[in-house]
């Protein structure tokens, strides 16, 4: 069986806000490493990939794996039962149709308990090649969030070019084009505000706007995001938690 | 004209 308690719902709710909307229902698989997820969006462009490493957990027990087929509307909803200081433990049986939620707040003994029902959810479960990437670009989420939702207003796509001096992406549309750079530089006071490009090559490659900005939902999760690109593979952005992460793989744009 | 690839192409031919 699973047992999993995490000290902050917060955390879980802002995981699953992060990833709702590209992929509404979506196997969670258990085990004892931890909590994981792997699902590709409707349209087959874009792909999520989430862990939450056992340690973030405790107590953290799952001694076989265990799928949770959850639709995220529903667990969203539950969340919201949940005020973001109180502690969520998951539990489930080793065959389950049901995921059991208990939020505890310990300020005021208040306890309450949810049950959720689970789904079959046949998903293609995709390897994922380890990538040296060309490219890989650390800057602050609230950064990226801007870029994306600012170039969004002129044009459906962006492309990204990464060159030692930094990074740029420029964007045309019917009204005319836009382009923000960002120059490699290092605030030594706050180092979270710091833009890095680490180059193998230079590389360009254009994606679509829409799915970067609702990558940026998972904004609260970390000051910094990591964009790793490569030309002609899918774009990997990071988000990195304390014990674990949220991944979007997005198909480049393609000239035909 | 741009046409956007589709993820899984990439993974199970990578």
């Amino acid at each position: 069986m699973l047992e999993a308690r995490i000290e902050q719902a917060s955390v879980l709710k802002r995981v699953i806000e992060a990833i709702k909307d590209l992929v509404p229902d979506c196997n969670f698989d258990c085990n004892d490493t931890g909590i994981a997820l792997q699902a590709m969006d409707n349209s087959h462009v874009a792909l999520v990939a989430m862990l939450l490493r056992a340690d973030g957990f405790s107590p953290y027990r799952c001694d076989r794996n265990i799928a949770l087929g959850i639709n995220l509307n529903s667990l969203t909803k539950v969340l919201r039962c949940a005020q973001n200081e109180d502690m969520i433990t998951l539990k489930a049986d080793d065959a389950p149709d049901s995921l059991n939620l208990v939020f505890e707040n310990t300020e005021n003994e208040r306890i309450s308990e949810y049950d959720i029902k689970l789904m079959d959810i046949d998903q293609e479960h995709l390897g994922i090649p380890d990538t040296e990437y060309s490219a890989s670009i650390t800057l602050p989420t609230a950064e990226f969030q801007r870029i994306c939702r600012d170039l969004s207003q002129l044009s459906e796509s962006v492309a990204i070019e990464a060159t030692k001096e930094g990074v740029k992406f420029s964007c045309s549309g019917d009204i005319g084009n836009g382009s923000v750079t960002l120059r490699t530089h290092q605030n030594v006071d706050k180092p979270e505000l710091s833009t890095k490009v680490d180059l193998t090559e230079p590389v360009n490659l254009t994606f679509s706007l829409k799915y970067l900005v609702n990558f940026c939902k998972a904004s609260s999760l970390s000051q910094t995001v990591t964009l790793s690109l490569s030309n002609e593979v899918p774009l990997l952005v990071e988000y990195k938690m304390d014990n674990g992460y949220v991944r979007f793989y997005l198909a480049p744009k393609i000239d035909e | 004209k741009i046409f956007q690839g589709q993820i899984f192409k990439f993974f199970l031919e990578g």
